[in-house]
């Protein structure tokens, strides 16, 4: 199983189309690197990607030199993961 | 592996292997009402199963609900499995699944991309396309919600296949697309198509790849609020609802979209629980309450399916 420690959702709200974009030139940027769960749509819409703990330094670094707020919507996507797995496990048991 | 529903646990995930052979000992425990039928195979030469809820009759107008067609969204498996459960269980208690049921049949797909389910239990646990491969792509997968041939490579599609939204080579060009639409055009007679996914709490129409309404617009939109609202009624959930296009984001060649233009008038797709919190890995503590709510909002759409033949 591949490993996710460290890996983080951010939550990106960008306030007009323009910062939309540049959340949209990620995914051409770095399009094994950022995954978004909830792809950059609209305003509106809050915008959710998985970024690896290798890549969050400068995922992090490129939204606030653009003034893109974020927030940590999950801190350690392996802490997770491992709850899933032990529930499946008891489960089994 | 569990060897009979009674032991298996509706409020864990399981394997595919777990739910393959639930499915087997599901059909033959409810033989009168339900069985199984292979559309096809996957990339990696998996079984494509489809239940079928039927009480007889030949060539009922039918309903088709998918789940899983990304394999990462395991919420909508589970909420698969349960919903099936749930038909056999009230068939004949509850008034108005059994008028569904004695008029129409119902199809259930559980495991729509069974090798990328497969793939996020024994490596990724996030991966959300198929495990396509081609000869001089470095990348795998194409997305089965992006391969469909209405407004196919359209925008909100990608045609780079590292992209998630990768659309494939050509439209229906995935196994387990083209099953699906071989087996829904052979039929002839589906009336409404319920493709469900998750995150995000939302009940969508067509279409996905235009802004414009469709031509019963007022009509989908009125019964999604109307199926929103019985779901909220079970445990206090809201949940957005519109086109796709106004709601979420345009996308071209996915399931719904291709559905409608093919003559399904009554085409919905859902994003299940949660708003972000969990996201993908929503824990298995809320698969009941997620699942029973959604069945009031599919019975919603599958009573008014039923009322308004057409």
């Amino acid at each position: 199983q591949m490993n996710f420690t460290g890996d983080q959702v951010l939550r990106v709200l960008a306030k007009d189309e323009k910062q939309l974009s540049l959340l949209g030139d990620l995914e051409g940027l770095k399009p094994q690197k950022v995954d978004f769960w909830r792809g950059p749509a609209r305003p509106s819409l809050p915008v959710d990607m998985r970024v690896p703990f290798s890549e969050l330094k400068d995922i992090k670094a490129y939204l606030e030199s653009h003034g893109l707020a974020y927030s940590i919507m999950i801190k350690d996507i392996q802490v997770l993961l491992d709850e899933e797995r032990q529930a499946m496990a008891k489960s089994r048991r | 592996l569990e060897r009979s529903t009674n032991s298996f646990s509706y409020s864990s995930y399981h394997t595919l292997e777990e739910i393959y052979s639930w499915i087997d000992n599901f059909v033959m425990e409810h033989s009168d009402i339900v069985s199984k039928i292979q559309i096809g195979n996957s990339f990696e030469n998996q079984s494509i199963l489809v239940l079928k809820f039927s009480t007889g009759g030949s060539r009922h107008p039918a309903i088709w609900i998918d789940t899983g067609i990304h394999s990462r969204e395991w919420i909508t498996h589970a909420t698969g499995i349960w919903t099936a459960n749930k038909i056999v269980s009230d068939y004949g208690k509850d008034r108005v699944l059994t008028d569904i049921l004695n008029a129409m049949d119902i199809f259930i797909e559980l495991v729509t991309n069974p090798d990328g389910f497969a793939f996020t239990h024994s490596m990724n646990r996030l991966w959300r396309k198929n495990k396509s491969i081609r000869p001089g792509i470095f990348c795998i997968g194409v997305d089965l919600n992006r391969n469909w041939k209405s407004g196919f490579g359209g925008n909100g599609s990608n045609s780079n296949p590292c992209s998630e939204t990768y659309h494939g080579p050509s439209p229906q060009s995935e196994p387990e697309v083209a099953a699906i639409v071989n087996f829904i055009t052979a039929h002839g007679n589906f009336k409404a198509l319920i493709s469900i996914h998750s995150y995000s709490q939302m009940l969508m129409y067509p279409y996905g790849r235009l802004l414009e309404p469709v031509s019963n617009q007022r009509e989908l939109y009125d019964l999604a609020k109307d199926a929103v609202e019985a779901l909220y009624k079970v445990h206090g959930i809201e949940y957005i609802f519109g086109s796709i296009s106004t709601t979420l984001y345009v996308a071209s060649g996915i399931t719904v979209d291709w559905a409608y233009d093919s003559g399904i008038k009554y085409a919905f797709s859902f994003e299940l629980r949660d708003t972000g919190q969990y996201g993908f890995l929503l824990p298995a503590t809320q698969i009941i309450p997620t699942a029973q709510e959604t069945w009031m909002a599919l019975r919603t759409i599958m009573e008014h399916t039923l009322n308004h033949p057409y």
